[in-house]
């Protein structure tokens, strides 16, 4: 986001209005939500999830956390008892709300909550953090603003219609296979509130006032086709499917795919790319070329049976800027279940090797899945690297998604073009024998110094 | 934070707020607590998680999931739940309002 000065920030600390009585009117849930959430984390993927409000390994007990996973998708419409300014109260909704499949993938958001829910509410309430609608299945979404504990029931607003109240936040935290996520999942309030009128107009008459007084939605009235598809750059993720191995990959020509090794490694194997954008499309292709196990760079290219049509193709950048706005597209944590995840970070580091980039670092959300996927740049949809990998620490077992390296594109762009053109392999081969400052810092060790040279 | 962010920021401050649940006369079995919207301002409506009154349903939480339950009445909690509400000085709420300056005064444009 740009630098500019936005709005005077509130200065914490002023006193809080002191806790107001309210009674339950009304425990409410969005059907759409429930059934997209036991498709996408029920069944066989039910044993892999944890939503917990505590980390995985904290104590809660059985019970617990089927009571917490059994509430996941509900919400609670209380009505707050008038105060003593009752007679001066302004009457009217206080937000706006954006209609349901309005804001595309890859849209900025700003989510509101109060970590640790009234614990200290002085300090904690009403925090702000920013982040991106990540994925959207229905009414469930997914977005990378980052959590806590507290602050499930907060609003998640979006910049375009101003300030429109999007979702709810319906799980701060989720683990897949014991790994943070680093997604917080979300319940679109258009639906929510729809179902909110439904059932207030079902109670007794009192309560059917109140549906009079939930706020509206504004702009593109319902019916309009649903979100768009997000940034057009994010048209070039592709999923790859190579016998029981899934990951990402990105369309670099309209017949060529390039993924890591690790999703497709062996040459002349068959494999199955899926584009969802801006259709549905599933295309044969085999591996044309993949990176021996010795090379750092772990790449591998897909040439397809035929044209990945109305795709655009992205443009590579030449240039790489530390702290430039990026995103990484990839199919990671869903998979085939829904179409690809759009993450939001910065690149924060770029490693070189005699002045050439050999590794870039983001901090982006990446999980499993979204290896060789693409790493664009926010601000012009360049196309940047390929996700190789993120971070786990060893000692604890820890994962950290918002560490992970991507191969530069411009280490692999020369030897494309010249397989695009000729079919030749041979700068593609040259993969194979990255110079051994390169293999050290893919190793993640520390590049040698000059040796250190005997006294005697 | 960009130009773009300031409706929503003042979106998120006027309508942000904390919810807790708590049993009346047993404030040593603790409380439960979240984050939630102001949808109206008067009468005060709120949007808040549903998690925190879970714990208080005559026919616990498995009236949650069973088919084809898409909202409960209110009275489907037991009568010790008590619920609370707290926002900012600057949420849309009457409070909010008077502390911005005293009535009366007006800042005439030039």
């Amino acid at each position: 986001a740009g630098l500019e000065l936005g709005p005077p920030a509130r200065p914490r600390g002023r006193p809080l209005q002191p806790p107001r009585p309210a009674e339950l009117v009304l425990l409410l849930s969005c059907p759409a939500f429930r059934a997209h959430f036991a498709r996408l984390f029920g069944g066989a993927a039910a044993e892999q999830w944890r939503f917990a409000s505590a980390a995985p390994d904290d104590e809660v007990s059985e019970d617990e956390e089927e009571d917490q996973l059994r509430a996941l998708g509900w919400f609670a419409l209380l009505r707050v008892r008038p105060g003593r300014e009752a007679a001066a109260e302004e009457r009217g909704p206080a937000v706006a709300v954006a209609p349901f499949g309005a804001v595309p993938k890859g849209s900025p958001l700003l989510a509101c909550g109060s970590p640790f829910g009234a614990f200290c509410p002085d300090i904690f309430l009403n925090t702000l953090s920013r982040g991106v609608l990540s994925n959207a299945a229905g009414p469930l979404l997914l977005t990378d603003a980052r959590c806590l504990p507290g602050t499930e029931g907060g609003g998640v607003f979006t910049g375009r219609p101003a300030g429109a109240l999007v979702a709810l936040v319906a799980a701060p935290l989720c683990w897949k296979a014991r790994e943070w996520v680093g997604l917080t999942l979300l319940c679109a309030a258009a639906p929510l509130l729809r179902a909110a009128r439904a059932a207030l107009g079902s109670l007794h008459a009192g309560a059917a006032a109140l549906a009079a007084l939930l706020p509206p939605e504004v702009g593109a009235p319902w019916g309009l086709p649903l979100r768009d598809p997000g940034p057009l750059w994010a048209a070039a993720a592709v999923l790859v499917e190579c016998g029981t191995v899934w990951g990402s990959g990105v369309a670099v020509a309209p017949r060529l795919v390039v993924t890591c090794r690790h999703v497709a490694p062996r040459e002349a194997a068959r494999v199955l790319v899926r584009s969802a954008t801006p259709k549905n499309v599933v295309i044969w292709g085999h591996v044309v070329f993949a990176t021996q196990e010795t090379s750092p760079y772990d790449i591998a290219v897909v040439s397809l049976e035929e044209d990945l049509d109305d795709v655009p193709m992205p443009v590579s950048a030449e240039h790489f800027h530390e702290g430039e706005a990026v995103s990484v597209v990839g199919f990671g944590v869903f998979g085939q279940s829904c179409g690809p995840s759009v993450t939001s970070g910065i690149l924060s580091a770029v490693v070189r090797v005699d002045d050439t980039p050999v590794m870039l670092q983001t901090t982006c959300a990446v999980h499993g899945g979204s290896s060789g996927g693409p790493l664009f740049s926010a601000h012009s949809g360049d196309l940047l690297g390929i996700v190789a990998s993120n971070t786990r620490d060893n000692n604890t077992g820890a994962t950290y998604p918002h560490l992970n390296f991507s191969i530069p594109i411009t280490v692999l762009q020369q030897a494309l073009q010249r397989y695009s053109e000729t079919g030749e392999l041979g700068g593609l081969r040259q993969l194979d024998h990255a110079a051994e400052p390169v293999r050290v810092v893919w190793r993640l060790q520390r590049p040698l110094g000059k040796t250190p040279r005997s006294k005697l | 934070m960009g130009r773009q962010w300031g409706p929503a920021m003042r979106a998120a401050e006027q309508t942000g707020c904390v919810v807790s649940a708590s049993r009346a006369g047993q404030p040593e079995a603790g409380s439960w607590s979240c984050s939630g919207v102001i949808l109206s301002r008067s009468p005060g409506l709120v949007l808040c998680h549903g998690g925190i009154v879970a714990p208080f349903l005559r026919a616990g939480s498995g009236a949650l999931t069973a088919a084809g339950a898409a909202y409960l009445p209110g009275d489907s909690c037991s009568d010790d739940l008590r619920l609370h509400v707290q926002w900012g000085p600057t949420a849309a709420s009457p409070a909010g309002r008077s502390e911005r300056g005293l009535p009366g005064l007006c800042t005439p444009q030039c």
